[in-house]
């Protein structure tokens, strides 16, 4: 897989990915 | 491969599920910003059309890009209401804005694992964060009725939005994000526009190859 155009960071309790997992 | 990508070049909607099959890659951060603001404007003009009221967007399929870069709600797998739920009733704007916001961000975290995140601009995470944090418009501002050439890309209109209400709402925070505000219809028309001419030649090309 090529360099992607954007950061991948760990995934945060707090963050927005785990906020809408939750809806 | 000729008569399928015959087929394809009749294409004039792809769906957004389609897109990101097919690049099996995100959207990018203006895509993102381009599917919101012209899905709200459609969803927002069908509302003073008096057409059938919209659903919760439930998957990417249920948002379709048009080739003149139109973005509108279609009816995705159309699905039986379930049992005694009428899929019709009528949904509030904030219960589809929040339903969109998060196949946005679904779109723009497609492919990644579970524990990872996509670091998003500020204002894009801020965008979301709104969009899936609706408040229940308390019926004074009701978006319904509002004056139809009542732009959302004023220059003057600095009243910035901090909680979404409505698809109003949306589309001033998405011409916040330009240069020039006046800029976001034809812009984010063209995004889209773009959006899906690169994805049909895309998909016609491999369909050749095949």
């Amino acid at each position: 897989k090529g360099k992607s155009l954007y950061n991948i960071k760990q995934k945060h309790d707090s963050g927005i990915k785990a906020k809408i997992s939750m809806k | 491969g000729r008569s399928l990508a015959a087929a394809l070049v009749m294409r004039d909607a792809l769906s957004l599920e389609e897109i990101l099959q097919l690049y099996s890659q995100p959207i990018n951060e203006e895509q993102a910003w381009a599917v919101c603001y012209q899905c709200c404007g459609s969803l927002r003009s069908r509302g003073r059309r008096g057409e059938s009221p919209s659903r919760r967007v439930e998957s990417p399929a249920d948002i379709r890009i048009w080739k003149d870069g139109t973005v509108t709600l279609g009816d995705g797998a159309r699905r039986p209401p379930a049992e005694g739920k009428s899929e019709y009733l009528h949904r509030p704007e904030t219960e589809v804005i929040e339903s969109l916001g998060i196949i946005i961000y679904k779109a723009l975290d497609y492919g990644l694992k579970e524990n990872e995140e996509r670091e998003l601009s500020p204002p894009l995470e801020q965008l979301i964060d709104y969009m899936t944090n609706t408040v229940e418009a308390d019926g004074s501002k009701d978006e319904g009725y509002e004056a139809l050439d009542e732009g959302v890309e004023e220059e003057n209109d600095k009243g910035d939005v901090e909680v979404i209400q409505s698809y109003r709402d949306v589309m001033k925070l998405c011409a916040a994000h330009l240069p020039t505000r006046s800029d976001a219809p034809n812009h984010y028309q063209a995004v889209c526009r773009a959006l899906f001419a690169e994805t049909m030649e895309l998909y016609t090309f491999l369909a050749r190859i095949k």
